[in-house]
């Protein structure tokens, strides 16, 4: 039987408000030891991979392994009629029929919302997805998520508008991470530089640089992964020539959400 | 599985 009790929806709903406009389905793997979800974009151009550990949830039960496919526009849109206080129970029942239910319970008036799912397709067990030693990746960046946020803001509404294929390109060199796109009859440039302040320890910009780098991407989806934000405070930044980039934003101590992206192959 | 091999594909893009 599968049981999981959350009592604050904010934590579900901020998730699925990160992936459902860029991720179309997703593969959830339940297990004793948490969530596992993973998700391709159509275009294979990005990939999400979330852990929330047993820990994550107030109520936690699972005793046999299980694995589903989930609609996540579906999803996003039954979660968006939660309030953030409300109770979300998800469960699923000993006969493994294809259906997942998720309740949500309103503690001050007592109203519960009921929502089945029904399964998309699966995976049948979580994706193998490799992890490479931090040797493999040229430079890495941590910095606020809300600051990455803003900058994506930026280049967004600098970049030709309603062009779906504007490229940012991001390079580190030394003690800066430039992020660079070209607009209708311009260009952009936001460079960061490494601060750690002692007024403000917790929101440090770290540049780490093994060798440049400089790599191109679509800035839509790059915009679209800084929605991270609201599960976590920093976001680290991976960046290899070899290897897809890694955004990664931290969920306190109970998982993490990780977006992988392929660099464009600039002609 | 085909989903499998869309990740393998994937890091192999590169």
């Amino acid at each position: 039987i599968l049981e999981l009790r959350l009592v604050q929806a904010t934590l579900f709903k901020n998730v699925l408000e990160a992936i459902s406009d860029l991720f179309s389905k997703a593969n959830f793997d339940f297990s004793g030891t948490g969530l596992e979800l993973q998700a391709m974009d159509t275009s294979h151009v990005a990939l999400v991979a979330l852990l929330l550990r047993a820990e994550a949830f107030n109520h936690y039960l699972c005793d046999r392994d299980l694995s589903m496919g989930l609609n996540l526009a579906d999803m996003a849109k039954a979660f968006r009629c939660a309030n953030n206080d409300d109770i979300i129970t998800i469960k699923a029942e000993e006969d493994w029929s294809d259906t997942v239910t998720f309740t949500f319970e309103s503690p001050e008036d007592g109203e519960i919302s009921i929502f089945d799912f029904d399964f998309v397709g699966t995976n049948g067990v979580p994706l193998e997805i490799p992890e490479f030693p931090e040797s493999e990746y040229q430079a890495k960046v941590r910095m606020p998520s809300a600051k990455f946020m803003r900058i994506c803001k930026k280049l967004s509404s600098f970049g030709d508008s309603g062009d779906r294929d504007t490229v940012v390109i991001i390079s580190v060199d030394k003690e800066c991470v430039n992020f660079f796109t070209r607009g209708k009859t311009g260009t952009s440039t936001i460079v960061c530089r490494q601060t750690q302040t002692v007024d403000k320890p917790k929101e440090p910009t770290l540049i780490e640089m093994k060798e440049q780098v400089s790599l191109a991407f679509d800035l839509r989806y790059m915009n679209s992964f800084s929605k991270g934000s609201t599960l976590s405070d920093q976001v680290t930044i991976s960046l290899s020539s070899n290897l897809p980039a890694v955004f990664e934003y931290k969920i306190a101590e109970t998982g993490y959400i990780r977006y992988y992206m392929l660099p464009r192959i600039e002609e | 599985t085909p989903m499998q091999n869309d990740l393998e594909e994937f890091f192999s893009m590169v």
